[in-house]
């Protein structure tokens, strides 16, 4: 259907994943529960360390775009570094241990971690 | 989101979901596609949990995101969860956070928590219906014995109306988008209809891995707003995910 919703017949035949809906494959990695809390990640984050970066900075120019004034960034770079210790162990010192691995900003990482409570409205 | 658990006719339960995130955060009008969508993609992770060199759960993530959206405690039980829009939303229970009032619980560290610690699925179940939220959602979860999935529809509160697998009645699948089950979909987004379509045009002789992601290739199941499909069959402990893309014409959610 050329008009929205843009609806098909059901597809048959896409299994395995290939052509033009399928990305790639997601890739693997291990997490060690019995490291400390804030060494968890460090791998992982190494790898993806330029994606969160640029996600981050997305994050950033779309707040830019809403309060021009960067007192929203403000925000959340001064006060929601606050927040931190009120979160449950070990979700504070994960976060906290992503942040340092990846360079991002202690407020930014932790508001990407509450996304899902910012966003259901 | 898109999530649903079927049962074969084994008494095999395979969970899928699609994933989408990131509604009006950014139009790339060039590219035709949501910004923090395909922000999201490159971070996409599946994640071995371990301990004592055993493996605790497996889930798919976000690098960076500690809390959980989709996993596998291998053989015992599997979980999705899907955003549940309200007034009464998060941000309610995020001030309350702020005010000192610390008694819910926040939506992906409990994910996380019965994920890591739940021994059943009536023990996850009990988890994700009685403990207080921060925010709204939904739960699709499924366990490893035939009937065992049902969807937990949570106020910040309480548990709303659960539904339930139930194979003898015809209810072979539990499926869940993002509207209370009990009511139509915003006509705008109706990705029940066709998902459920396809479902029953598959059948339940049909059902596999394989079939349910047919069904999650079909737009608009995948729309614009699709970053991953995810696979699990608990029985056999498995988790494939796949990054995904939704090519023109495609709905933006």
């Amino acid at each position: 259907q050329y008009v929205p919703p843009y609806t098909e017949d059901c597809r048959t035949g896409m299994y395995p994943p290939s052509g033009p809906t399928f990305k790639g494959a997601v890739p693997w990695y291990t997490i060690n529960l019995e490291l400390p809390p804030n060494k968890r990640w460090t791998q992982i984050i190494a790898d993806k360390k330029d994606a969160m970066i640029s996600l981050a900075q997305a994050v950033r120019d779309l707040a830019d775009a809403f309060v021009p004034s960067g007192r929203l960034e403000e925000l959340v770079d001064k006060a929601l570094p606050l927040m931190i210790d009120t979160l449950p162990y070990p979700f504070n010192e994960e976060i906290k241990g992503i942040a340092t691995a990846s360079g991002v900003p202690l407020g930014e990482t932790l508001l990407l971690n509450i996304f899902y409570e910012v966003f259901t409205v | 989101c898109t999530s649903l658990v079927a049962e074969d006719p084994h008494g095999n339960l395979i969970h899928a979901r699609n994933m989408d995130f990131g509604l009006f955060m950014g139009w790339d009008m060039k590219n035709h596609s949501w910004v923090i969508t395909e922000k999201l993609k490159p971070l996409l992770v599946n994640v071995d949990f371990r301990r004592n060199n055993n493996t605790v759960f497996k889930s798919t993530n976000f690098a960076g995101y500690v809390g959980m959206l989709t996993g596998i405690q291998p053989h015992v039980f599997t979980l999705t969860m899907n955003e549940r829009f309200s007034l009464d939303g998060g941000y309610i229970g995020i001030l309350e956070w702020i005010l000192g009032k610390r008694d819910g619980m926040w939506m992906s560290f409990l994910t996380r928590s019965v994920l890591e610690n739940a021994t059943s699925y009536a023990e996850a179940k009990k988890l994700l219906s009685d403990t207080k939220l921060l925010a709204p959602a939904y739960f699709i979860l499924g366990g490893n014995r035939s009937g065992e999935a049902c969807i937990i529809t949570r106020s910040r509160t309480h548990n709303l109306n659960p539904l339930e697998l139930a194979v003898k009645q015809g209810r072979w699948y539990v499926l869940e988008t993002n509207y209370d089950h009990w009511k139509e979909p915003l006509f705008l987004d109706n990705r029940r209809t066709p998902a459920m379509k396809c479902m029953n045009q598959t059948t339940q002789a049909n059902i596999s891995i394989k079939t349910v992601y047919d069904v999650l290739s079909t737009k608009p199941v995948l729309n614009k707003l699709t970053a991953y499909t995810t696979l699990m069959e608990v029985s056999k402990g498995t988790l494939e995910s796949y990054i995904r893309d939704c090519p023109s014409p495609c709905m933006p959610w």
